[in-house]
C-alpha cells in the first residue's frame, strides 16, 4: 500500500549537507500498526513528513497503492492529505486566532456536511479525548497536553484510513495517554492503519510492529508474535 | 526561600471562571530538589509560571525570601528573571528567526562578558546537550527533541540558582533524556534548587521531593527516605 524505495532526504543549511534519511526502503500494507522508535535526531518526524506528502523525498520513490505520488494529480494529493490521512503533529500546529472547535473542525470544512453537523462531530471528537468543556478556549488558554489533544481530536475527525502520529502521548500523563490510545486502538480495528512515532516502550507495544531508526536508516524492523 | 501563601490562578474564557490553582500553599528551601506530577490541565505549567515571575497570582501571596514579589523593583524583578532562574518551557519558545547558538547566547546578552566568551560558553552549554554540531540551525531545522535541549541549554548557559523544568524530557529518548538528567543532577549537586515537572515516575525519581497536583491543588507531598 505504502513503498519507500531508496528514499534520501537531504537538508542543506549553509555550505553543510544534513543526511535526515538515507537511502531508506519500506513497506507497509493496509491495515498495520507500526511504532516508530530511535534516538533524537534520527529521521522519525521527517519519515512521518514524507508518508503524510507533506515534504518530498530528494532521492528515491513514494510509491502510494504503486502509484507514484510524484505524478499523482494535484486533486488526488489534496484528497489524500485531508481525507485518506489524519496527521497529529510533534509540535500540535494549531491555529492560535481561533478556538479548540473550530481548530477540529477545520478538515471537515471541504467536506458536504452542514455548519451545524459539522460541529456537532468536532465536539464529540473532543469530548472523546476529554475536552468537552474546553471548545471554547484557544490554544493560548489551554495546557500542553490540552493543545495535544485537539491536535489528536482534528486529526480523526474525518475518519481517515491512514493515521500519522508524532510522539501523541509526549506531552500526557500515564492515564490520560492510556485514553488517547484507546482511542488510536478502536481506529486500528476498524481496518485502518496506524503509524505512530514513540520513544516509550510501552507505548509502542500497542503496535504489532516496532521499527528502530538510527542516523536516517532502519536499524531493526521486528514484528510481535 | 519561596513561599506561595492561599495563591489562587483564575482565567477568564468568555463569561466562564476557569480555575487553575486554588487556594495553593507552597514552600520551597533553597537547595531542594522537587518534583511536580499530575494529570494533563490540573495546574502544572501555571505554578512554574507563577514561580518564575511570568504570571502573577490572582489572588495570595508569592515570598521570595520573605519579600513580597508584588513590592520588588523593577531592576531586582529582572535581575530575578534573568539570572537568578533558568526557565525550560513546555513548548519551548525558541526565536524562530535566529540559529541555536544565538537562541541560548541571549540570557548572557546583559551580562559582562564580552561578545566572543558569550559565544563559547553557548558553544560549550550546545556541546554538553549533544548538539554542537547542530549550534548554526534554526529552530524550524532541528528536530523536535533538538529544540527541546536547545531549550535546556539556553536555560543553564546562566548558571542560575533555580532551575524551573516544564517536562524537559518530554521529547527525548529514554538514552538522551538520562544525558540531560545527568545535566541537571549536577546542577543539583553545586547547591542549586531544581522545580522540575514531569509526566514520567523514573524522571520524578531523581528528586527528593515529589508533589502530586489534582484540580489546581495539592493532592499529595512527600520526601523520600
Ligand atoms: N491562558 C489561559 N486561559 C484560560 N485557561 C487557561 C489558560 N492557561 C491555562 N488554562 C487552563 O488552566 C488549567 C491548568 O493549565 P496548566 O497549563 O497549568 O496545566 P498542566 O498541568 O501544565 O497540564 P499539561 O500536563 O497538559 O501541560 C487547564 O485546565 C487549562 O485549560
Ligand atoms: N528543515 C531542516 N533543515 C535542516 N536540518 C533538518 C531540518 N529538519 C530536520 N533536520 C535535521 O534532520 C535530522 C532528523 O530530524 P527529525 O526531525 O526527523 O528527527 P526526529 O527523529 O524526529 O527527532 P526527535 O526525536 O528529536 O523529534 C535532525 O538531525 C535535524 O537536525
Ligand atoms: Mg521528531
Ligand atoms: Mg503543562
Amino acid at each position: 500500500m505504502i513503498k519507500l524505495e531508496k528514499v534520501d532526504k537531504i537538508y542543506k543549511v549553509g555550505a553543510e549537507d544534513v543526511h535526515a534519511l538515507r537511502r531508506f526502503d519500506f513497506t507497509i500494507d493496509k491495515g498495520e500498526y507500526i511504532a516508530i522508535m530511535g534516538p533524537s535526531g534520527s529521521g522519525k518526524s521527517t519519515l512521518l513528513n514524507i508518508l503524510g506528502l507533506l515534504d518530498v523525498p530528494t532521492n528515491g520513490v513514494y510509491l502510494f497503492n504503486n502509484e507514484d505520488v510524484t505524478v499523482m494529480s494535484d486533486a488526488r494529493l489534496a484528497e489524500f492529505r485531508n481525507k485518506r490521512v489524519g496527521f497529529i503533529f510533534q509540535t500540535f500546529n494549531l491555529l492560535p486566532r481561533t478556538n479548540a472547535l473550530h481548530n477540529v473542525e477545520l478538515p471537515l470544512i471541504y467536506g458536504k456536511k452542514s455548519p451545524a453537523a459539522r460541529k456537532g462531530i468536532a465536539l464529540e471528537a473532543l469530548e472523546a479525548v476529554g475536552l468537552g468543556d474546553r471548545w471554547k478556549h484557544k490554544p493560548n488558554e489551554l495546557s500542553g497536553g490540552q493543545r495535544q489533544r485537539v491536535a489528536i481530536a482534528r486529526a480523526i475527525v474525518n475518519e481517515p484510513e491512514i493515521i500519522l502520529a508524532d510522539e501523541p502521548t509526549g506531552n500526557l500523563d500515564s492515564k490520560t495517554g492510556a485514553e488517547i490510545m484507546d482511542i488510536i486502538d478502536n481506529i486500528h480495528r476498524k481496518g485502518n492503519t496506524i503509524i505512530l512515532v514513540t520513544h516509550e516502550d510501552y507505548i509502542a507495544d500497542h503496535a504489532d510492529r516496532i521499527i528502530h531508526l538510527l542516523d536516517g536508516q532502519i536499524e531493526s524492523d521486528k514484528r510481535r508474535e
